[in-house]
């Protein structure tokens, strides 16, 4: 890098410049509040508060989507009528040291809704594991490997389910210990076959983590206006 | 892209249109948007007496009339941002991660002496 650039990458607080490999899509939700933030008037972008996040109310000025990369898990506890099993993993590592995390949210897409409960009345239920246990590729995690965060059940599938995440998102970086997260959906009841029951949670799309952070360097170097 | 006019008629401290391509530095395979922005900067002169619409402050009011009285000793009050405003940059980071950051005092707006 000439000296020029990578002077102009430290004062957009970046060590290094980026190369990306497989660029993925940009995330709806960033291209929102991209396009708004472009949008919003001269004057109205001087008065706004760059260290905020409006649209989440939560202070930061860098915000980040993780894709999952995580693993199905096999079935490996019969009896308890499991439609998915999937060990979700987000890489926090790339997040700067100087920067303070506030906010994590995860997103669950489906690939469609379903707009009335399904026929047979069967009710979903949905499961969110914090992992404290690493274990191999496809293995069951073990019931003493993991804390329950989310316990929720549901009739009727929504393109995304939106969960906060943010206290366990400050634990993985402060204990720079991340083992990811299990996600489990079961029917509740239902004694005909599995594989019809579950039938709706095949539209099932991925997992992301939304991480807002505050730069402490570049909040708190805003020069005071004259 | 520096747009190199002459200096103006008036050549009064203003803003002056520079436009950053960031194609231009190469960054346009990781930068997702946006492609480039206008940033602008501050030229001109602060001569005695300074206008209002030269948002001077009291000092540089104090040295212009120094200037006037030894221009060879004192020099002109300078010629700065004094508004300025904020974008957002869309970029992957090395990890192929979406990345929307926003940084503050990218564009000036406004200068003054």
């Amino acid at each position: 890098l000439s000296l020029q650039e990578s002077l102009l990458l430290k004062s957009l607080g970046l060590s290094t410049k980026p190369s990306p490999k497989s660029p993925i899509p940009v995330p709806p939700v960033l291209w929102r509040i991209f396009q708004r933030r472009k949008t919003l008037p001269s004057a109205n972008k001087a008065l706004a508060d760059g260290c905020r996040v409006e649209e989440f109310n939560v202070p930061g000025n860098i915000i980040r989507v993780f894709p999952d990369q995580g693993h199905f898990i096999h079935e490996g506890q019969p009896g308890r009528l499991l439609c998915l099993q999937k060990r979700l993993y987000f890489n926090l590592s790339v997040l700067e040291e100087g920067e303070r995390l506030t906010m994590a949210q995860l997103e669950i897409k489906f690939s469609c809704n379903s707009y009335h409960a399904s026929s047979q009345g069967q009710v979903f239920e949905l499961r969110l594991y914090q992992s404290s246990q690493m274990s191999l590729r496809g293995v069951p995690p073990q019931r003493h490997g993991r804390k329950l965060l989310v316990e929720q059940s549901f009739a009727q599938l929504h393109k995304s389910l939106l969960f906060n995440l943010s206290g366990v998102a400050k634990e993985w970086r402060m204990s720079s210990r991340n083992l990811g997260l299990i996600l489990e959906i079961s029917v509740s009841n239902g004694d005909s076959d599995l594989q019809r029951l579950c039938a709706s949670i095949d539209s099932f799309l991925d997992t992301s983590l939304l991480v807002v952070t505050l730069s402490q360097q570049q909040c708190k170097a805003s020069r005071r206006r004259r | 892209n520096a747009h190199h006019a002459p200096v103006t008629p008036s050549n009064l401290c203003k803003p002056r249109r520079l436009y950053i391509s960031f194609s231009d530095v190469g960054w346009e395979n990781w930068i997702i948007a946006p492609q480039g922005y206008m940033a602008n900067y501050c030229l001109g002169e602060c001569p005695f007496p300074l206008t209002a619409e030269l948002n001077s402050t009291n000092h540089a009011i104090l040295q212009t009339v120094v200037h006037s009285l030894d221009p060879e000793g004192t020099p002109q009050p300078c010629c700065v941002p004094v508004r300025l405003s904020p974008i957002s940059i869309l970029y992957y980071d090395n990890s192929d991660n979406v990345v929307l950051r926003h940084y503050e005092d990218m564009v000036v707006d406004e200068c003054g002496c």
